[in-house]
C-alpha cells in the first residue's frame, strides 16, 4: 500500500523487489505501520553531505553535523578533481532521503534526519577521528563510517589509542548512555583476500560490522570473508547486476540522483537506517541491544558457497554473510518486545607467554586455555558475544599466518585468514583479533587457538610469542539466550507493532556536551572585526566633536573669555522651559567670564555640534549672551595665537 | 582558534601531540587540567590546541606556527619529545601521524 512518487523509487530493489521478491530488506511493511525513523538522527561520517539538496534538505540535521576538515559547521562536500566528494551525500540519501517530493529516491529511515560530518576530505590524525566519533554525541544516535584502512590485503591497522578511546567513550556515555552505535562496513578487499579481521574498526566490539550481498544473494568479488562480521544486507555486484539507487551530490558531474552506489560502503548506510527503525520503536535499547537483535533476527539463506555452521546457541553464523541477513521487519518487531540484555561481563587471561614455533603446514602449533567456573565468578559471565584474542608473532612474511579459534563448543573461527599480498616481516605485535561466531554459547571451557605456516617459500620459522584470550559477554544463561529466541518468533507476526503496545523505557542521563559554547573562528574573526570598528569609529567620533568644539570656541567664544581646559562641562544654568529635563549631552566647551569677572557658565560657544537635533541646536542659540550673537560665526582652524583668550590661554 | 591552528599546523606539514594528563580531583577539575596542558605545552615548547573532543583529561599539543628549517624541526621534535616522556603530569602521549583511510 506504499506508493511513492518519487521517480527512482522503483528501482530501489535494495528496499522493494518486484523483479526478485524477497531479495530486499523488507522494509515496506515497517512503513505501513508509520516506523519511518521519526525521532532518530544518523550522523554520515564522510567527505561531507550536501544538505542542500532537495532529497535531502528536509531531513537535514545542522545540529549534528560538522566539518572537521575545515573547523565549521557546515560540512557541505567540497568539489575535487577526481568528482570523488560525493561519497558522503549517496550514503546519507540511502539512509534519509525524503519520499514524496518527486525527486530522485527514498531512504530507509526517511523520517529520521540525517547529519553529517565532513572528515575524510582532508589530513586525518588518531585526535581527529577521536573528535569525530564523539562530535555531538548527545544528538546523533548513529554513525555510519563507510570507510577504513586500505583494503589492499597487506594492512593491519585500525583505531589507535584516541579513536579507541573515543569509541569506548561513545557507547558509555552517547546517547544519553544508551550508547552511541556505531555502524561500519567490513572492506572491500575481496580481490586480495583480505580479510576484516585485519580492520581494528571492524573487529571490534564497539562497531555493528556490515558486509554486502549482491542482488542475486551472493557475495559480490570485493566483499570479504570475516569471522567477527555481524550481518549482510544488500549492495551492488558485478557490472551485470544492479547497484543502488540513491541521492547524489548535485556539484561538478553530479546529478542529484545515482544508479550506481556500490560496495560494502553503500550497505552500512542500509544497516545504518534499519537500526534507526529500531530506535524509533524502542529508543532506550543500548548498543549491545542493538548487536544482539542482529545476531538473533538476520536470516540465514541458501548459499552453497558460504560455509554456514550452527554453534551451540542455535545462532548460524558464515565468514561469508556473518549471521545472515538483515530483514527490517524482524529488526523491528524484535526491538519492540526487547528488554534488555544485562550489563556486559568480561573475562581477561593473563597473558600466556609461549615462545613456540610455528609450524609449516600440514603441522600446527596448538595452545590452550581453560576457563574454569571460578574465573567466571566475580564479573558473571555466563553466555558469550564477542571473543578476542591478542598475539604477539614474530614471522618473516606475516600473510603466510593462518590463526584459527576454537570456543568450547568446537566452534571454529578463521580469525587470521592468510594472505598472499602481505609480505610484512614484522609478524603482529599485540594485535587483536575477534570472533562472533560463538556468540549466545557457555563461556567456560577449553579455548584453542591453532596457529600455522601456509607459506610456499623455506623462509626463517615463525615465532608465537605470547598470547591473551578475552571473553565478552553477560550473565544470560543458555536458557534464557533460548527463552529469548523464543520470545522474538513470537513476535514476528507483527502483532505487538502499533501505538498501544510500548514498553516503558528508563530515562537517559544528562550528558552536557563540553563543545557547547564554542565559537567557530570564523564568528569569532568576525565579531572582533566588529568590535574593532566599533572602536575606531568610537574614538574618531569623539575626535571628531572635541576637536571641532574645540576650534568653533576658540574662533568666537575664546577671544572674549578665558578658557577652561576639557571639552565638556555643565551644561548653562539658564535654561527656558523646553529644555528642562532635556539631557544635553554635548555642552560648552568653554566657561566665560562676566564682564565683572565671575566665572559663569553661559556658553557663548555654541554648544551645538552638528549632531544634536535641529530644536536643541536653537535652544542652544538661545542660552548664547546677546553680546557674542555676532561672533557666532566663528572660523574654524583658526592659527594658536588668534585663538587665545582673554587671559592668554589657550583654547 | 586554538583547534584550527592545531589542525592547520598538521596539515602544513607542522608538529602534534596527544596527552593524556593525569586526572585531578575537585571541583574545578577542568578548568585545572586546561591550565597543567597550558603548562606542559609551554615546557615542551608547543602551544595547548585544545582538549580533544569529549576525552577528558586528552589535549592537543601543536608547535607553534612559523616557517622553521628541517633541522629545527627535528630538534623541536626531540625537546618535545624528550619533556612530555618526563613531565610528571603526562601519563601518555603521542606524536600524531596521518592516517591513510579509504572510502568503500
Amino acid at each position: 500500500s506504499i506508493h511513492f512518487n518519487d521517480p527512482k523509487y522503483p528501482q530501489q530493489w535494495h528496499l522493494n523487489n518486484r523483479r526478485s521478491p524477497g531479495r530486499d530488506i523488507n522494509v515496506t511493511g515497517v512503513w505501513e505501520r508509520n516506523v519511518t525513523g521519526r525521532g532518530v538522527t544518523v550522523v554520515v561520517v564522510d567527505d561531507g553531505v550536501e544538505h542542500t539538496i532537495q532529497d535531502i534538505a528536509p531531513n537535514y540535521s545542522p545540529e549534528g553535523s560538522y566539518d572537521l576538515n575545515s573547523n565549521d559547521p557546515d560540512p557541505m562536500p567540497h568539489p575535487d578533481e577526481e568528482n570523488g566528494n560525493h561519497h558522503g551525500t549517496r550514503c546519507a540519501g540511502e539512509i534519509a532521503a525524503v519520499p514524496n517530493n518527486s525527486f530522485c529516491a527514498v531512504g530507509v529511515a526517511y523520517g529520521s534526519r540525517i547529519a553529517g560530518i565532513r572528515v575524510l576530505d582532508g589530513p586525518l590524525t588518531d585526535s581527529l577521528e577521536a573528535v569525530a566519533f564523539n562530535k555531538h554525541y548527545q544528538i546523533n544516535d548513529i554513525y555510519s563510517c563507510s570507510w577504513g584502512p586500505d583494503d589492499d590485503g597487506k594492512t593491519v591497522d585500525g583505531p589507535h589509542q584516541l579513536g579507541k578511546a573515543a569509541l569506548q567513550h561513545g557507547v558509555m556515555a552517547g546517547r544519553q548512555g544508551f550508547g552511541s552505535i556505531f555502524v561500519v562496513a567490513s572492506g572491500n578487499g575481496g580481490q586480495h583476500n583480505d580479510n576484516c579481521n585485519y580492520d581494528g574498526y571492524a573487529n571490534s566490539i564497539y562497531t555493528v560490522t556490515i558486509g554486502a550481498v549482491d542482488e542475486e544473494g551472493r557475495m559480490p568479488f570485493y566483499a570479504e570473508e570475516c569471522a567477527s562480521m555481524l550481518a549482510v544486507t544488500f549492495s551492488g555486484g558485478d557490472k551485470m547486476l544492479r547497484s543502488i539507487v540513491t541521492t547524489d551530490w548535485d556539484l561538478q558531474k553530479g546529478t542529484g540522483c545515482t544508479e550506481g552506489h556500490t560496495g560494502t560502503s553503500a550497505a552500512a548506510p542500509l544497516a545504518a537506517g534499519m537500526i534507526a527503525l529500531m530506535l524509533q520503536v524502542r529508543p532506550c535499547l543500548t548498543w549491545r541491544d542493538v548487536q544482539h537483535i542482529i545476531v538473533f533476527t538476520a536470516t540465514q539463506y541458501e548459499d552453497r558457497r558460504a560455509d554456514w555452521l550452527t554453534n551451540e546457541a542455535g545462532f548460524s553464523h558464515s565468514h561469508q554473510h556473518g549471521f545472515g541477513l538483515l530483514n527490517a521487519w524482524r529488526l523491528v518487531n524484535a526491538a519492540k518486545i526487547w528488554t534488555s540484555v544485562p550489563y556486559l561481563a568480561s573475562y581477561v587471561s593473563p597473558m600466556l607467554k609461549e615462545n613456540k614455533a610455528v609450524p609449516r603446514s600440514p603441522h600446527s602449533l596448538e595452545v590452550l586455555w581453560n576457563v574454569s567456573r571460578t574465573d567466571l565468578e566475580m564479573s558473571g559471565l555466563k553466555t558469550l558475544e564477542h571473543v578476542a584474542v591478542t598475539v604477539s608473532i614474530t614471522h618473516p612474511r606475516r600473510g603466510s599466518l593462518e590463526l584459527r579459534l576454537f570456543c568450547p563448543s568446537g566452534m571454529m573461527s578463521l580469525i587470521g585468514a592468510p594472505r598472499s599480498m602481505d609480505s610484512d616481516p614484522n609478524g603482529f605485535s599485540d594485535w587483536t583479533f575477534s570472533t562472533v561466531r560463538c556468540w549466545g554459547e557457555r563461556a567456560r571451557g577449553v579455548y584453542r587457538l591453532v596457529i600455522r605456516d601456509v607459506g610456499d617459500e623455506p623462509l626463517q620459522v615463525g615465532i608465537l610469542q605470547q598470547w591473551q584470550l578475552t571473553l565478552y559477554g553477560s550473565m544470560w544463561s543458555p536458557v534464557d539466550i533460548k527463552d529469548r529466541q523464543s520470545l522474538l518468533e513470537s513476535a514476528m507476526s507483527g502483532k505487538y507493532l502499533h501505538d498501544d503496545f510500548t514498553l516503558p523505557c528508563p530515562p537517559g542521563l544528562r550528558i552536557p556536551e563540553e563543545d557547547g559554547y564554542t565559537i567557530t573562528p570564523n564568528t569569532l574573526k568576525t565579531l572582533v572585526l566588529v568590535g574593532c570598528f566599533s572602536v575606531f569609529w568610537t574614538v574618531y567620533y569623539m575626535l571628531e566633536v572635541c576637536l571641532s568644539q574645540r576650534s568653533k570656541a576658540s574662533t568666537h567664544g575664546c577671544r572674549k573669555h578665558s578658557c577652561r581646559k576639557g571639552c565638556f562641562s555643565r551644561p548653562p544654568r539658564r535654561q527656558n522651559s523646553k529644555e528642562v529635563g532635556t539631557a544635553l549631552e554635548s555642552v560648552p566647551l568653554c566657561s566665560s567670564k562676566d564682564p565683572d569677572g565671575v566665572d559663569s557658565e553661559h556658553g557663548d560657544c555654541t554648544t551645538a555640534s552638528s549632531f544634536l537635533a535641529p530644536e536643541l541646536l536653537r535652544d542652544a542659540d538661545r542660552n548664547l549672551p546677546q553680546n557674542s550673537k555676532s561672533d557666532l560665526d566663528c572660523p574654524l582652524h583658526e592659527p594658536p595665537d588668534l585663538l587665545q583668550g582673554k587671559d592668554g590661554q589657550v583654547c | 582558534l586554538s583547534e584550527a591552528g592545531g589542525l592547520d599546523t598538521l596539515g602544513a606539514g607542522g608538529l602534534s601531540w596527544a596527552v593524556h594528563l593525569d586526572s585531578l580531583e575537585g571541583e574545578r577539575k577542568e578548568e585545572s587540567l586546561t591550565q597543567q596542558a597550558d603548562a606542559v605545552a609551554q615546557a615542551a615548547g608547543l602551544v595547548n590546541a585544545g582538549r580533544i573532543g569529549e576525552l577528558q583529561g586528552h589535549y592537543l599539543l601543536v608547535q607553534p606556527a612559523g616557517h622553521r628549517q628541517a633541522t629545527e624541526v627535528e630538534a623541536m621534535r626531540q625537546q618535545a619529545e624528550a619533556v612530555l616522556a618526563r613531565h610528571e603530569a603526562v601519563r601518555w602521549h603521542s606524536e600524531q601521524k596521518l592516517l591513510k583511510r579509504a572510502k568503500r
